[in-house]
């Protein structure tokens, strides 16, 4: 006779139990093969704080090889989703979400004091109690710089066939077109191919629906602000460098599209509440060659507003505009040698590095500051579509 | 209730390298 055992209902801990069995089904129903539409209107990084009740129920049956097993099968099926989607900007920034929730969370519920100084009492009963994972940590951060890596190159892949036409060819200033240098007027319109012609505003609804994706997945806010601050340094170098090898757009009318155009991706900043991230002080060197093509250059008086203007320029840039400063019609005179030799003489004992062009592949170090989440494990739900019906909640 | 703190083992983890030489129990894709 079979003696069945009423068990009290216990209440869920925010822990998640599966068979060794089924670590494999684990990770290709949670990463290699999940698609992030898949958790539209889910809790944003829901895999990760899945996998972090996986890790913690682990943690809390002392299972040391489990963990590892878990961990290492986990990581590496994010390095394979990322490098099978290795041109996808929508995956890539969801792993990159979920990999640094998931570092997060092992920092906040490690049990180290100074990451639990915002948990609740409830939040540090879910604290890890057997393994310190300090080095899964650093391993975690590493595969987060990776990401953030790819996504920066998928953006990057992007947007810049976009930038030359969009912030050196295209003319949205009204009356701007008749006001080309002397011979340029045909051919600069010709060279402006009409598949590869791009206005401002397709660039910046590009980085719209970058931010927009970034957003949903909840990317870390402060990532988000250095992706764009990278972003705006490659609009920078890549516009600044067309410029200083192209004598039809250094002219007073490019200068003055130019400025116009770097108003309005500063603009597109406040509008998405960017300006802390540094974005903006990047196109610094663009901002002041668009004024040096808009300055006179004649009298030593000219000169000096030059050299004290441009701070962001090295002496080798600011002779090269000038030195391809192209008149706009008859009237406008030509910038003399011997006023380029006025600002060569004050520039002198600035000693700036002979390289003209700037590194558009130049990349700032990341960083993933802290960022614990209010939410507590016990109260997230695991929807049936991505059929992990084989965890059980403890 | 009080935490009782405890000493935590450290789980030492392999580079993220030398993770990739590792067999985990995920099928590699097919190509």
């Amino acid at each position: 006779r079979q003696v069945t055992v009423q068990r009290k209902e216990k209440d869920f801990q925010g822990m998640l139990e599966y068979h060794r069995d089924d670590e494999a089904l684990l990770v290709r129903s949670l990463v290699t093969e999940l698609r992030p539409q898949a958790l539209v209107g889910a809790v944003p990084c829901l895999p990760a704080y899945i996998l972090y009740m996986c890790v913690r129920h682990a943690d809390y049956t002392n299972d040391d090889a489990k963990l590892h097993s878990l961990l290492t099968a986990t990581i590496n099926g994010i390095k394979r989703v990322i490098k099978k989607h290795s041109e996808d900007f929508e995956v890539t920034s969801f792993w990159l979400a979920n990999s640094c929730r998931l570092l997060h969370c092992l920092k906040q519920y490690s049990g180290d004091e100074g990451f639990m100084t915002q948990n609740t009492a409830k939040q540090n009963e879910h604290c890890l109690k057997n393994f310190d994972l300090t080095e899964y940590r650093q391993v975690l951060s590493d595969l987060s710089i990776h990401i953030y890596q790819q996504l920066i190159r998928v953006a990057e892949g992007v947007l810049q066939p976009m930038i030359v036409s969009a912030m050196l060819e295209n003319e949205s200033i009204q009356g701007l077109s008749g006001m080309k240098p002397m011979g340029y007027r045909k051919r600069s319109s010709s060279m402006v191919d009409g598949e590869n012609s791009y206005c401002l505003e397709a660039v910046m609804r590009q980085m719209t629906t970058f931010h927009t994706v970034m957003g949903d997945q909840g990317l870390d806010p402060e990532i988000i602000l250095q992706v764009f601050r990278q972003l705006f340094y490659m609009i920078n170098a890549v516009t600044l460098n067309n410029l200083l090898l192209r004598k039809d757009v250094c002219s007073w009318s490019t200068g003055m599209q130019l400025r116009y155009n770097i108003s309005q991706l500063e603009e597109w900043l406040r509008g998405r509440n960017l300006q802390q991230s540094g974005a903006a002080q990047t196109l610094e060197p663009l901002i002041q060659a668009a004024q040096l093509l808009q300055l006179k250059k004649k009298t030593p008086e000219d000169a000096e507003a030059i050299c004290s203007l441009c701070t962001a320029l090295s002496t080798q840039q600011i002779v090269k505009i000038l030195n391809l400063y192209t008149p706009l019609n008859e009237f406008e005179e030509r910038v003399t040698v011997g006023f380029i030799r006025t600002i060569q003489a004050q520039l002198q004992e600035r000693n700036d590095p002979p390289q003209l062009l700037l590194d558009f592949k130049h990349m700032f170090p990341v960083v993933f500051p802290f960022n614990p989440s209010s939410l507590t494990m016990d109260s997230i739900h695991i929807p049936a579509s991505l059929n992990l019906e084989f965890l059980s909640e403890v | 209730s009080t935490l009782r703190p405890r000493p935590r083992v450290l789980l030492k983890a392999p580079t993220l390298a030398e993770m990739e030489e590792m067999n985990t129990s995920e099928e590699e894709d097919s190509p």
